[in-house]
């Protein structure tokens, strides 16, 4: 299974 | 300048140690309204958001908005330094490189100060949206630390799924299969055993299990902890700091290659 970068659920703030 | 004193000096110390394996070097955040600090681990697989209220603070002053950047490691030292009871003290200069811890007994008669080294941390803050999240389990904060643990010798992975029956922590390995499921029990007659669910539509993740053991080291923060989950987002891992703010672990789940 993959695992995504935390930071690309969340946007810049 | 920055001077905060927290009368509960050693709540510092649990959510330093809560996360200083996480996450290594943070910027601490320091603004009029508290003293947050946001940081993703070294994987950037989980991030951590810490919010301390400034009204949580016995006294607090902050000029001017400024990010101190620590190493989480030898924070923790420092703060092993101060006894159970002693009032915490953090003071720093606007333009300064060192913040300073002080500690008091709580019969003043003892009293001592230790300065630590600011570094410079390049990190990027994320944005975290107010999120539907499609089921929230609050459960002792023990509970789901023996559920992290005792699936952890069964497998690496767990599948948290909640439907209207509960909320089921199944895990598989080379030893076996485990499952766990949790009741909605709000009537236990004592508070801190109570578990509540609240939810919308069934939704089923999976999360590595090392990060969500290493969440339950806030377990001395608080008495429960909350699980928030939507469908393909992280999961919100969230313990309340009584009067405070709160100390936040997102972790992304694992989805199909």
């Amino acid at each position: 299974m993959k695992q995504r970068d935390i930071s690309s659920f969340f946007g810049k703030a | 300048m920055f001077e905060a004193r927290l009368v509960q000096g050693n709540l510092l110390k649990k959510v330093v140690d809560a996360v200083k394996d996480l996450v290594t070097d943070a910027n601490f955040d320091c603004s009029s309204s508290g003293f947050t600090l946001q940081a993703m681990d070294n994987s950037h697989v989980s991030l951590v958001s810490l919010s301390l209220r400034s009204d949580g603070f016995e006294h607090f002053r902050c000029d001017r908005n400024m990010s101190m950047g620590m190493s989480l490691g030898n924070l923790a030292k420092i703060l092993k330094c101060a006894g159970n009871d002693d009032i915490v003290t953090m003071k720093a200069a606007d333009d300064g490189d060192t913040v300073t811890f002080m500690f008091e007994s709580p019969k003043e008669d003892r009293v001592s100060d230790f300065e630590l080294k600011l570094m410079d941390i390049d990190s990027e803050h994320l944005g975290i949206p107010d999120t539907d999240y499609a089921a929230t389990v609050t459960l002792p904060a023990a509970e789901y630390q023996r559920i992290c643990r005792d699936l952890s010798s069964i497998g690496d992975t767990v599948v948290i799924s909640a439907t209207k029956d509960g909320v089921k922590f199944s895990s598989s390995g080379d030893v076996g299969t485990a499952n766990i499921t949790v009741r909605q029990n709000t009537t236990a007659d004592k508070k801190e055993e109570q578990v509540s669910i609240d939810l919308k539509e069934p939704v089923a993740l999976t999360f590595a299990l090392r990060y969500l053991n290493s969440f339950a080291k806030a377990t001395p923060l608080a008495s429960h902890v909350s699980l928030s989950m939507a469908r393909d987002l992280p999961v919100m891992v969230d313990y309340q700091i009584s009067d405070m703010g709160h100390l936040r672990f997102y972790l992304a789940p694992k989805i199909e290659d």
